[in-house]
This record gives structure tokens, C-alpha cells and sequence, in this order.
């Protein structure tokens, strides 16, 4: 319909422009404290020695997050969506404009806490990544067919609690993979690092 | 707008008819496996001995949670919603339509899973209530200021999880009372049973 068409024409230009400067960017999206925020500090923190991120933060209220990954030596700029579930291209490309791209390597989005309407929605990025942890319960994958065909990779956060949740980590990655072939899910822990390098690499993340 | 007056006239047909039958009803909204089904698994085995409950389930996909509360004896309805990210008064009221009210003392509803967008849509319950959980992180209160808001009672589960979680319980409830000096919240764990009497007894829900 008439929003999603002019929605859809400026990820365009988002993607042009991006391309004219060669410059990568990644939606990054899943529920509420998934870890997306702490994801962005530990790459902020681990792999920007030789690099420099732009982080444009979604989220209803508060600047809590782009203060957090900022504190890491990222560019961050937040957006307040109000009541808005999800963020829209034009709110990327107005936070795009107000900042030099030349001086970026890496373009990252944390979209808002919501594992359901920001996947419909194109920001105008390379990938969709969605972020989910085991302390969100075995059922997960199943339960939202929607998000996990429109994303490029899934994250299984938190994976230090698996066993405080009575959570089998493979046998929910065998039941992703059952459901959706194509879907790689990387097991992670923001916490201790374990998995980081290995997600960093599949986004094409430098991490030296 | 029109939507939602639509949705508000049926909200107040869905009152009208649980208070010709004395029933009482409660929107019980929260992220992604905060831990709703569980509330409601517990109360289903726990306090139902001399009651019976009916569940109204909604979800994206599959029929997970109506099974899992089924089974401790509490009569379910599951809902797909496919894309809508939260319910709407008229499936309550297609839901409520295929069953004899009489039979039940009270009525839960279980949203999707998401903290942004039931919020602001009635379904014709008495309450709206959020359950939030400490694996979400500590900011949760401060970043939902719209749900909290519209929420008549929070609950903050996985207590148990608040250790591994390095989270202080007490500083999160000190926080949400000075931004929502009127929001109640309840602290408890689902797995353990913490809580879970304070959380019935607020809800006017009888524990014998
Ligand atoms: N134990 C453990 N905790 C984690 C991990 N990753 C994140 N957390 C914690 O989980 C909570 C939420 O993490 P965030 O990074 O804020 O999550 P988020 O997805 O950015 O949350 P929103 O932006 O509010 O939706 C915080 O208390 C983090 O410290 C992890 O791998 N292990
Ligand atoms: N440790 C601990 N785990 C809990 C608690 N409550 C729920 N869980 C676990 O958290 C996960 C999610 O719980 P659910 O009850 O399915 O959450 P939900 O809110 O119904 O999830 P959706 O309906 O999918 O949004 C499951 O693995 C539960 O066993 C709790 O108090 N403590
Ligand atoms: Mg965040
Ligand atoms: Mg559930
Ligand atoms: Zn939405
Ligand atoms: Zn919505």
C-alpha cells in the first residue's frame, strides 16, 4: 500500500548512497532485552580498534541505549519513535543526513524491542539480523514464522543462562534449522564473548 | 479514528456481556517470554481447584500456549493472528461467542508477545496488566512509558533469575514508583511460586 511504496523508495536511496560511499549497514532486530544494545558495546568495545561505527538507535523513549554503545567510542544518534513499533527509512535517512559518511565503516541499526513489526519493515540495510535469547523460552523460532524468513541470520543470545533456563541450545538450533533451512543461527553470549567473533564474521565484520 | 472506535464498541458489548454473567476478565500483555503462559500455567494448577478458568491465547502462529495451559485443567482458545501484533476486541468477542460463559469464574486473556502495541488497543477486559522479567534488562520501566502507563498492575518474574542476571530487584520497583507513582509491582517467579499469591490476591483472583 501507498506507506510501504514510500517507505520502500527511500531504503532505496538509503542503499544508493551507501553504495557510493561502500559502506555496510545491518538491521538489528529482536524482543525486548534480547541484548542488541550490548551486542553493539561489545563490538563498539572489541573490534573498532582499527574502525569506526555509526549506530542509529530505535527506540520509543529515552537515549539509554546510544548513551551505552556511545560510552564504547561509537557514533551513536537516537531516535525517539513515540508510539511508533518499528522504525522507517525516513527516520534513517534523516538521521543519515546529518552526518558525514566518509568517516564510518560499519552501519548498524538497533531497532526497537518488537520481535514482530520490524521485520516487515526495510530501513534500507544489507541484512536483517534477528537477536533472540534462551531466556525467552524454548518456543521462539516456532512461533514467529514471519521474522525468522525475513531474517539473513539469527542470534541466540544469552547463552551463558541455558542452563539456569533448562534450555537445550542444540536442540533449539536443530528445530530452527527443521523450520527454516536457510536461516543460520549463531549462539552467543554478549556476556562472556563466547560466539562474538563468529557472528561478527558472518555479518562481515572485521574484527581486527 | 475509525479503527478503533469500531474495536472500542466492541470492547464495551464484551463488558456488557461478562457483567450480565459476573465474570471478570484481565488483558495480561508482556514481551516475548516474559513469562505469561507460565503465570498462567500456575494459576491453572494452583488455584483452580474450586474454579474453572478460561484462557483466550493469542499468537502469531501455532497453538503452544492453549496446550500448555490446557493441560492443568484450564479451558484454552487459541488465536492466530498471523501479522497482527496484537489482539483486537472482535476476536475476543468471535472467541467468547463459542463458549457457555456460565461455566467460568474468570476469564484471562494472554496477548501476543510484545510490549509496544497491546497496549493501546481494549478487549473489553477490567485490567490491563504487564509482565515484564528481570532477563529483560534494567531499563524496561523507564524505555515503555506509554504501556506502563495503560497498565493497571506490573509484574516483574523470573525473580529467581535476578543473581545471574546481576539484577537489584528493589532498585527497579524504587525506579518504576517514582516514574509510575500509581503502577503497582509485584515481583515474582513462576518457576518457584514467589509471588504468585501477592500477584492472584491483587488481581481479585481467589486462591482457594
Ligand atoms: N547473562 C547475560 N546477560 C546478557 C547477555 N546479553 C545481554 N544481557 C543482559 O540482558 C539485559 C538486556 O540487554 P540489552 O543489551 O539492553 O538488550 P536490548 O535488546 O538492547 O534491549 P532493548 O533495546 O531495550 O530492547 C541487560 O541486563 C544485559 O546486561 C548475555 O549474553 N548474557
Ligand atoms: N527461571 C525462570 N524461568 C521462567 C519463569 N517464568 C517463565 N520462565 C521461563 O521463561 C520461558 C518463557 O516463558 P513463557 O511462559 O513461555 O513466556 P510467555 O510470556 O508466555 O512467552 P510468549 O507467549 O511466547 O510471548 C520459558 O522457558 C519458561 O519456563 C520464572 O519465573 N523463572
Ligand atoms: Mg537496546
Ligand atoms: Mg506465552
Ligand atoms: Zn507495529
Ligand atoms: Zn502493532
Amino acid at each position: 500500500q501507498k506507506i510501504q511504496e514510500k517507505n520502500d523508495q527511500i531504503a532505496g536511496r538509503i542503499r544508493q548512497k551507501r553504495q557510493n560511499f561502500d559502506i555496510p549497514m545491518i538491521d538489528i532486530m529482536g524482543s525486548v532485552g534480547s541484548g542488541k544494545t550490548s551486542v553493539l558495546e561489545y563490538f563498539s568495545r572489541e573490534f573498532a580498534k582499527n574502525q569506526k561505527f555509526l549506530v542509529i538507535n530505535g527506540d520509543l523513549a529515552t537515549d539509554i541505549d546510544a548513551q551505552r554503545i556511545s560510552r564504547f567510542g561509537s557514533k551513536c544518534i537516537q531516535i525517539n519513535t513515540g508510539r511508533g513499533c518499528h522504525l522507517m527509512a525516513f527516520q534513517i535517512e534523516k538521521a543519515l543526513d546529518t552526518i558525514d559518511l566518509q568517516k564510518y565503516d560499519f552501519i548498524f541499526v538497533e531497532n526497537v524491542g518488537n520481535l514482530i513489526c520490524p521485520s516487515s519493515t526495510d530501513v534500507g540495510a544489507d541484512k536483517k539480523i534477528t537477536i533472540t535469547s534462551v531466556t525467552e523460552g524454548p518456543y521462539v523460532f516456532r512461533k514467529h514464522p514471519v521474522t525468522f524468513r525475513m531474517s539473513d541470520l539469527a542470534v541466540l543470545n544469552k547463552i551463558d543462562l541455558a542452563l539456569a533456563m533448562d534450555i537445550d541450545i542444540h536442540e533449539i538450533i536443530q528445530g530452527s534449522k527443521e523450520l527454516y533451512p536457510q536461516l543460520e543461527v549463531v549462539p552467543t553470549s554478549a556476556k562472556t564473548g563466547e560466539g562474538m567473533e563468529v557472528f561478527a564474521e558472518k555479518i562481515g565484520l572485521s574484527i581486527n
